[in-house]
């Protein structure tokens, strides 16, 4: 059984990749976090998608398990230095629905299944790794909310 | 590589970190 926090993470990153897939059942966002989540990332992702295309197009993203290891590799790369901050927060939510789109683009059928397995690997990472440092930084609410809202 | 992708978000991060 998966901790409340676990499960809070998780639907913030359904949320961001179901808004980014333009999934046509896709309501108003559920909470005030998930909002600015998918206004500031998505804005992010449109910002730096074509930057990071010619990286991107040297990864084989043809597979959930594909994406899997790619994002696995690319958190460790983008964390080793030791530091976190609500900035590279975000680019975790964004290369995930970059990665979505990716496997869209490949013909992958993005399956209910599929987005599940892909909501579960980010959410694991954020929770394995950056779940001390979120809390220790105001959290969802008092931490990242104050910072991306209305701006 | 992912590499080079894991560095580029960093600095994104980093940037937008000190935008906002």
């Amino acid at each position: 059984m998966e901790s409340s926090e676990f499960r809070y993470v998780y639907y913030l990153v359904q949320d961001y990749l179901k808004y980014i897939l333009q999934e046509p059942e896709l309501g108003p966002a559920p909470s005030r976090v998930a909002h600015v989540l998918r206004n500031s990332a998505s804005f992010l992702q449109k910002e730096n998608e074509e930057i990071l295309k010619p990286c991107l197009d040297t990864l084989d993203i043809t597979s959930v398990d594909a994406a899997r290891r790619i994002f696995i590799q690319v958190m460790d790369k983008e964390f080793d230095d030791g530091n976190t901050n609500w900035g590279r927060i975000l680019t975790i939510f964004m290369f995930g629905g970059i990665l979505s789109k990716r496997l869209q683009e490949h013909k992958v059928q993005l399956t209910g299944d599929n987005k599940e397995q892909i909501s579960y690997f980010i959410t694991e990472y954020i929770i394995n790794t950056k779940a001390e440092w979120i809390d220790a930084n105001g959290g969802w609410e008092n931490g990242f909310l104050p910072m991306f809202e209305e701006k | 590589t992912s590499s080079q992708v894991g560095r580029r978000l960093a600095l994104i991060g980093d940037d937008i970190n000190m935008r906002y």
